[in-house]
């Protein structure tokens, strides 16, 4: 049985997109099959593997929408072991369309249920915000992995993040845990950097994954060349981080 | 007649907060009298301002969804010349609620035109999607204001921006126009942010602005104190590209 983890936070530009293709690349590259959903109408998981938006006709939307079978959509990507289910712009519609559906919050499990077991690892994308195509991506999801930005306003948005995933764990999915608290762009020259991270620790305590994910220019040019970091530069510091962070993940799914 | 400028890019951690508290506050201070409008659920511009998100009773979600005076919801700041409409996290709630209304991308139109002639300049600071929140920002707008980071995905999400640019111009608001497009986190020193300049003046042409906000850390310490970076360190790099921006977008009122 494959593992589902949701990557989200509504705060936009935590690190959601390069934490899903990096993770993902990283335990593939670990000998673990894994899934990309990407649930996001930017798109930005499908365009950062250098798949081309023009060339997607069978995508997440006709998923969640016209029920297609999700085997329809998964793509091959560069990295052996790793697959993608791509978006498309027409996702933005789908926020609308589903919430006159009956099950709106449950069309992402029933979509995904028939491929869990093909994957070790599924990781969904979602888009910065906390409507209906998160919710369905936590509906759906055994756990959520919350990347949170070593900045201000990153510390803000987690009260609402924290209710809605317990609003989820009451009404939706009662199933749903943290799978961690990931910090991203991390610069241990800037007192903000700090400040943010201690606090984070005394909040999250043990549920903040030892790796943390250090600023670096190579994780911004990475997607410019459609590739995961650890074919792009697999030397650099970026991809020594998100090669970590998969063996914590990988170790915390053998020991719960 | 003062002029509505929406602040909007569904990529998130673009700098829209940041441009929105620091544009309105450098307008203010010389000395044009701004309206800063917080549309995000998030609420980043209320808090990066200082405010307490726990006292907020009247914000703009009461005056989108029950039909409350704007009037009623004014806040002033600790900058002269400076008022806030203030969000709450309830506005996460006003995308769904407003999806079987009448006028639904015409509710902030009809909610702000009251206070059009009180204030020079009224900014609005749009959450990072292309919901109805953000459409209804548009559709109450003269111009729109598009911040765009430095890095390869800001690229990515400007076709769908454009085209919801276009939908508003030919549906809902024909006389809208773009304000600018303002770079920001620039890094004279990476190449990444180099080669999204020059491809994004190459699109733009005349549309960007001369001035370009840099990275500046001090930028990402100002809102922890609650305060506009002109009163927490006017010295600063991010300072004075912010009054820069001022001057450009003042110049361009008065010479169409
Ligand atoms: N550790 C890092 N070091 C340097 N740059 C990074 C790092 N992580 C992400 N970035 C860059 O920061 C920007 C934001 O990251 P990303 O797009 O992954 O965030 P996101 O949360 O997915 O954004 P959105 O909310 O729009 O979906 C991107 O340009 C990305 O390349
Ligand atoms: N020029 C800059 N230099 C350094 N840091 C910056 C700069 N502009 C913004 N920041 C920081 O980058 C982060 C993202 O900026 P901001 O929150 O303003 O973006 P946003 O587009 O409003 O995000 P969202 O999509 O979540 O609304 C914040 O932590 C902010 O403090
Ligand atoms: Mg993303
Ligand atoms: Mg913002």
């Amino acid at each position: 049985m494959g593992r589902i983890i949701s990557i989200a936070n509504q705060k936009g530009g935590v690190g959601k997109t390069t934490t899903a293709i990096n993770l993902a690349s990283s335990l593939a590259h670990a000998g673990k099959r894994t899934l990309i959903i990407d649930m996001d109408p930017q798109a930005n998981s499908t365009t950062g593997l250098g798949f081309d938006l023009e060339s997607i006709d069978k995508s997440t939307y006709e998923m969640l929408i016209h029920n297609m079978s999700i085997n329809e959509a998964i793509l091959k990507t560069m990295m052996p072991n790793m697959d993608l289910i791509p978006a498309h712009i027409r996702l933005v519609g789908a926020e609308v369309e589903l919430v006159n559906l009956e099950d709106r919050e449950q069309m992402f499990l029933h979509a995904v249920t028939p491929v869990r077991d093909k994957y070790e690892f599924i990781l969904i994308d979602c888009p910065p915000s906390l409507g209906l195509l998160t919710l369905n991506a936590l509906t759906g999801s055994d756990t959520v992995l919350i990347p949170i930005q070593c900045e201000y306003y990153a510390l803000e948005g987690l009260r609402q993040l924290l209710n809605t995933i317990r609003l989820v764990q009451r009404h939706l999915n009662t199933a749903l845990t943290i799978e961690g608290v990931l910090l991203t762009m991390f610069d241990s020259r800037l007192n903000l950097s700090n400040q943010v991270v201690s606090e984070v620790k005394e909040y999250f305590k043990d549920k903040v994954f030892k790796n943390v994910i250090h600023r670096n220019i190579k994780l911004g040019e990475a997607p410019s060349y459609g590739k995961p970091i650890i074919i792009y530069d697999p030397a650099s510091v970026g991809a020594q981080d998100y090669m970590g962070l998969a063996k914590e993940v990988i170790h915390n799914v053998l020991t719960p």
